[in-house]
């Protein structure tokens, strides 16, 4: 695997972890569109305050390396049931 | 600012501490400190709504305290659906109103280093835990700036005395609990008053890694798969990639890199081959390709198959530093004031590996960065950073022939060390290359 592709690969599990994708789904398999993965890069892009590009840019890897709080960005209440729910198992 | 649909059905509201920052990593934060801090912390939000919140302390019997906000410090999996991550990434979270039994839980990272205005180096605590306590009540991360709520950790805030919500937080908390009238901090109004921040020097000084790491003279240094290592004896430290230190601590080289001989302490130089992404180390005559991290079968192989030769047409027995620069893609080896220059994208590399016509050249070349440097990367956006005891030099992407190249700290910039009290670099001498100032003063 190419750093690019490991690049790609970790930002887009940043991007689940904190809303901006729907979580992966183990039963489906469901993979990530081209689009769906620029649409969320451009959210996240908006929400952090930075340059909209819709690719993974330098400021946007630097954004997504900056420490931060582990709550989602966009919080769904089925996202929250879900952990709570892995929590109690 | 965003709410999370979530609130309390009450405005008295009581907290408790679980559990303390570790001593040995937060040593600026005693219990007294972080207690109050968290008060502080508190009293951001009371100060802007009608909210009330009693302390709950230990009963000194053991026996944990409960109430409506439970503060701890955790590590790693710590049974809430969300795992800390170490140092950096993840600095903390709290759960949202209600009636589920986490509801209110703030959770603080224990690899972190907690401090109370501490430098760049450590996470302020107050400035955390008033966006969590944030959580903790409501609301959501905004994404207005200025907001306490914003996902990612800003820097201390100024004055912990003196903090003002902003006009974004304000409007989130009221919309939840109504606008505060009177003068009600609703916090105990003889809070003890906070020391002096503590000296993130001192701070430091705590750690045992302290000397090795921040006095420099690294024996190698790589940036492999985007991460910075730092060899240097028997040992190493790696700094990631938005540019913190994954452990104060090193890493034994024997555990992490396997296949190196027993006892190996020190490396000349390393580097990531672009081609493949294989690692590439070299101690004295010999060499090893590891793929990932283990050494490759068939190595050691003697260095002499580089067909390096000085000017004097002796083979080479010892490489000084090593790098790929990203300005051009070739890799660049250094010895004894002479470098060679490759091309490892020839399909033909494993079966003939030598220099490009022309060279060596002499290191002086590379003007203003030290000609007998310890080793190179490149970095950021394709520069090439050159390392000399403990001080490094950083040539802008291609830029050979820099007038003047200002050498930075080492261990301030790059290991978390603090700065030393006066100048922390050397002498500007108008050659670089012929310091003989003492670089390890600083």
């Amino acid at each position: 695997t190419s750093a690019g592709d490991g690049q790609y690969s970790r930002a887009m599990d940043w991007l689940s972890r904190y809303g901006y994708l729907p979580p992966p789904d183990p039963r489906t398999s469901r993979l990530q569109t081209k689009e769906g993965m620029e649409r969320a890069i451009r959210v996240m892009q908006r929400f952090g305050g930075v340059q909209e590009t819709g690719v993974l840019d330098g400021e946007t890897l630097k954004l997504m390396s900056t420490p931060r709080c582990s709550l989602p960005d966009i919080v769904g209440s089925e996202d929250m049931l879900k952990r709570r729910r892995r929590r109690k198992r | 600012y965003a709410l999370s649909g979530l609130k309390w059905h009450k405005t008295d509201l009581t907290w408790s501490i679980h559990s303390y920052p570790s001593p040995s990593l937060s040593p600026g934060l005693p219990k007294d400190n972080v207690e109050t801090i968290l008060t502080h912390a508190f009293k951001a939000w009371s100060d802007a709504a009608p909210l009330r919140f009693r302390h709950l302390p230990s009963d000194g019997s053991g026996a944990k305290a409960g109430g409506d906000i439970r503060v701890s410090f955790s590590r790693l999996l710590h049974d809430d659906g969300y795992p800390f991550d170490g140092k950096g990434g993840t600095l903390a979270h709290a759960f949202f109103p209600g009636r589920d039994e986490v509801a209110g839980d703030t959770h603080f990272d224990d690899h972190e280093i907690w401090s109370y205005g501490g430098d760049s180096s450590s996470t302020d605590l107050f400035t955390v835990a008033v966006h969590e306590f944030g959580h903790a009540l409501g609301l959501s991360h905004s994404s207005t700036d200025p907001s306490i709520m914003r996902p990612y950790y800003q820097g201390p805030v100024k004055d912990i005395h003196n903090f003002k919500l902003d006009l974004d937080d304000r409007l989130a908390i009221q919309q939840l609990y109504g606008v505060k009238d009177g003068t009600d901090t609703g916090v105990d109004p003889n809070l003890p008053r906070l020391p002096t921040p503590s000296s993130p020097r001192a701070t430091q000084l705590s750690d045992p890694s302290f000397h090795e790491r921040c006095q420099g003279g690294f024996d190698a240094v790589a940036n492999i798969r985007g991460e910075v290592f730092f060899f240097k004896g028997a040992q190493f430290w790696r700094t990631q990639q938005d540019g913190s230190l994954l452990s104060l601590n090193p890493a034994q080289i024997k555990n992490f890199w396997i296949g190196l001989p027993p006892g190996t302490n020190k490396i000349d130089a390393v580097y990531e081959r672009r081609s493949d992404s294989n690692i590439i180390f070299f101690i004295g005559s010999q060499y090893w390709v590891f793929k990932d991290t283990v050494a490759m079968s068939g190595y050691p192989r003697p260095l002499s198959e580089w067909g390096m030769r000085t000017k004097r047409g002796a083979l080479v027995d010892k490489v000084d530093a090593a790098f790929t620069w990203a300005h051009n893609g070739k890799t660049y080896l250094f010895s004894g004031g002479e470098f060679w220059r490759f091309d490892e994208s020839r399909k033909d590399k494993q079966v003939t590996r030598n220099p490009e016509p022309g060279y060596p050249r002499d290191n002086s070349l590379w003007a203003g960065v030290p000609s007998n440097m310890d080793d190179i990367i490149s970095w950021g956006e394709g520069d090439a950073y050159f390392f000399k005891d403990n001080f490094y030099w950083v040539l802008k992407n291609g830029g050979l022939n820099q007038d003047v190249v200002t050498p930075k700290s080492i261990a301030v910039d790059w290991l978390r060390c603090p700065a030393p009290p006066s100048t922390s670099t050397p002498n500007n001498p108008q050659i670089p290359k012929d310091c003989r100032c003492d670089l390890r003063g600083s």
